[in-house]
């Protein structure tokens, strides 16, 4: 464990408790796309099955819960409980050209043919895409609350810590690993139009207007 | 990886 790995863990722990608190304390979902939503949960779900098989860490155990709980949380508030407040008619992304290509993908490039390591690279794979919906439905409103821009700052800051720490891994352990590192790459890359806008356009503004 | 599957990272 190194401090970037450390703190992406935390910066992604704060996006999901923000967003899950944003929707609680609100109590709308408004602005929010649950089709991403459902893919973190089944990132989370494909990645984390090893909880069942190894104990790798006190709180390696512990944050994958809290990430999977909150997820799945996260997915019921926006689909029952305050399914009144869901925007259904902009978040219209199509997850299927999504979840296909990035499982086709999962078979053909991975490390190991072995149903945990196929598990495993589809969702890193999906993990990288999985926001794509969210940013879609921020483009066609035109607009995202600010306690949102916060979320996918966070969030996007998480993955992009995460590359330098394997940037760290590498210098130091020799450790790297080509699939998560690429798919971590496209995920931060992705982002990169947002940074730019919740920098310059984040202060003083109460709503993030996004060219559509 | 290299085969060690040490999923260490979340």
């Amino acid at each position: 464990m190194n401090i970037f790995r450390l703190t992406g863990d935390l910066s992604h722990l704060a996006a999901i408790i923000i967003l899950l608190l944003k929707i609680w304390k609100t109590r709308s979902c408004a602005g929010i796309s649950g089709k991403s939503q459902i893919l973190f949960a089944l990132v989370f779900t494909s990645r984390y099955l090893d909880l069942l098989t190894s104990f790798i860490s006190l709180y390696n155990t512990t944050m994958k819960v809290i990430y999977i709980g909150c997820a799945y949380a996260t997915v019921y508030l926006i689909y029952a409980k305050f399914k009144a407040t869901y925007d259904g008619n902009h978040d219209t992304f199509r997850v299927e050209f999504l979840v296909v290509p990035v499982g086709g993908l999962a078979f053909l490039v991975n490390h190991d043919f072995s149903p945990l390591e196929i598990l495993w690279t589809f969702s890193i794979y999906l993990e990288s895409v999985a926001i794509l919906p969210q940013l879609f439905m921020i483009s066609k409103t035109g607009e995202a609350e600010t306690i949102t821009t916060h979320y996918l700052f966070f969030l996007g800051l998480y993955r992009a810590l995460y590359l330098i720490n394997w940037i760290w891994r590498f210098y130091f352990e020799g450790f790297f690993d080509m699939i998560a590192i690429v798919a971590g790459v496209v995920q931060t890359i992705l982002y990169c139009d947002f940074f730019y806008l919740y920098v310059t356009k984040g202060e003083g503004r109460s709503q993030l207007s996004i060219p559509t | 990886r290299t085969g060690d599957c040490t999923k260490d990272e979340l």
